[in-house]
């Protein structure tokens, strides 16, 4: 199919089924046509996902197919994902209006495997060499979203680290080395570890410092070494 | 440069193999 069939498919508001499939094929068409595919299928294409992804994600959860609107949400994310693999499409996520805060709102320790993309994404924002700083923006939405949540800020990531799923452990790590890497200041680098510390961060990396995993050493190990020059240079 | 794709893979590789903290 070529983008703009995407783009009529999606606008006929398919749902459950239907927006499953035409979904699963176009993360395989985004992944696998050239840059020029995806720039086609553009602006107006990220914004249909977005404005499904916002729909699902505000459905009630008692809605009959959530099951499959998970699916899709999951499904969307991974779009993004493909979409966000050149330079156009990375563009275009970062200059929406709500595209951060809606991958923020799949940070979601009820559907783990669609947090670990999530997670991923947004680290994966916060280290972009950009000119504004892109760990700010995601630091906001993840502020906000807790705000109108009424929860800790960073609840979401270590009832994520909770969970038995190790990509999402690991996932959730990388967001904070991500978060806090990036912050210039000394003071707030300090700020935001004594905030997750003080949120149970500490007992919850005891725990998975016990587990044999390769990637979820590396990350303990950032966070280990950052800690440690930080409190140097306090 | 503007039809190079891998932009967010490589992200992802700098996040998981540590690269990406390393202190400039």
């Amino acid at each position: 199919k070529s983008a703009v069939m995407y783009i009529q498919e999606l606008r006929t508001e398919p749902r459950d089924v239907q927006l499953l499939s035409c979904l699963e094929s176009l993360r395989v068409s985004l992944n696998n046509n050239p840059v020029s595919w995806v720039q086609t299928f553009g602006d107006e294409g990220l914004s249909l996902l977005l404005s499904f992804l916002k729909r699902l994600q505000e459905e009630k959860e008692e809605y009959p197919n959530s099951g499959i609107s998970v699916k899709c949400q999951h499904e969307i994310i991974r779009c993004l994902k493909a979409f966000m693999n050149n330079k156009h499409g990375l563009k275009a996520m970062l200059s929406s209006a709500d595209g951060i805060s809606l991958l923020v709102r799949a940070i979601n320790p009820r559907v783990p495997h669609m947090m670990v993309d999530a997670v991923r994404l947004l680290s994966a924002i916060c280290i972009l060499e950009h000119t504004d700083n892109l760990h700010e923006r995601v630091l906001e939405s993840i502020t906000e979203l807790s705000e109108e949540r009424d929860i800790e800020r960073f609840q979401p990531l270590l009832s994520g680290m909770q969970k038995s799923n190790i990509a999402l452990k690991g996932g959730c790590m990388q967001l904070i080395n991500a978060l806090i890497s990036r912050g210039e200041e000394l003071d707030f680098r300090i700020h935001i570890r004594s905030e997750l510390m003080r949120l149970g961060l500490r007992e919850l990396l005891s725990e998975v410092r016990l587990i044999e995993n390769e990637e979820l050493r590396v990350q303990l190990q950032v966070f280990d070494e950052q800690a440690e020059e930080d409190s140097e240079d306090l | 440069d503007g039809d190079e794709t891998g932009i967010m893979d490589g992200l992802l590789e700098a996040l998981q193999s540590g690269a990406a903290f390393r202190r400039k």
